[in-house]
């Protein structure tokens, strides 16, 4: 059996924030993760891709709620790590796609990135795991997005 | 109900490959993965971060069986794309923790990062979602990683 893909999500309440060239030492992904639980923040996705050098960029996502504290965190922590700065960026939605197997077949990661791009749509993140491929996407882009995801793995485009 | 952590989970058959500095412009993505996608190989995570100037890295991974496959694909996109480079990396594996409501506290995702700084392991690459926290580690590590997290979350170490 193939994968299925189930439904599609979306979510503007994410807010990007990145933690710009972070020392690339073991501790600091763990230093920067206490300080935003202690603070309450509630992170949604954790992204961190290939280092520069020896340094790296700790990306993730935060509801509307929480931006102001954990904006507050990562400001002491950027000045505490010597990282070069805070990126935050209140333009993105969330948009994934969710079901099981889709691990199984790199055409419904391609078929995602297709239908976002066919109408437009630069892909800003990436986060994919066995069951959901998510990407952040301009917020103003969302409709149109799960719209064409819908149509594109012919789901009824629920209300 | 609270979150519950309920396995760690561990592969070594992950080489990780980057396409550097792709242009960061609608339909990119898309065409990479439906040419690996038509190359048959078979994507495990895929991991996209915060763009710099108008290029991004796509980052993903591939079990061993493919590597040959997704080399070739990658070296010809990075050429027709204009590309930086293609990264290889074969030093890799992957650790996860898994469990219902992990996005619920940030503190799991601190437990996680702090069980492997403990243990001195740098934290290569990170992918989560809303059950699954993953990070690339040095192959080497893994059975020392696979340990640390089966204790700090009170899990027997299954063998
Ligand atoms: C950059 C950060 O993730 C670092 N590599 C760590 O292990 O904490
Ligand atoms: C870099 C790549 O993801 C590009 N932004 C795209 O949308 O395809």
């Amino acid at each position: 059996e193939g994968p299925s893909v189930r439904a599609v999500t979306h979510s503007a309440d994410e807010v990007k924030l990145v933690i710009k060239g972070v020392p690339d030492t073991p501790g600091v992904a763990a230093r920067v993760f206490r300080n935003l639980a202690s603070g309450a923040v509630n992170v949604d996705m954790i992204i961190q891709s290939l280092k520069r050098g020896n340094v790296n960029d700790i990306a993730f996502t935060v509801s509307h709620e929480d931006l102001a504290n954990a904006l507050e965190i990562c400001n002491r922590l950027c000045q505490e790590l010597g990282a070069e700065q805070v990126v935050v960026d209140d333009n993105v939605a969330k948009v994934s796609v969710v079901g099981a197997g889709i691990w199984q077949d790199t055409s419904v990661a391609a078929d995602v990135f297709e239908a976002l791009a066919e109408q437009g749509i630069n892909i800003d993140m990436i986060n994919t795991s066995g069951t959901r491929i998510s990407c952040l996407i301009d917020r103003s882009k969302v409709e149109t997005a799960v719209r064409a995801l819908h149509a594109r793995f012919g789901l009824a485009n629920g209300k």
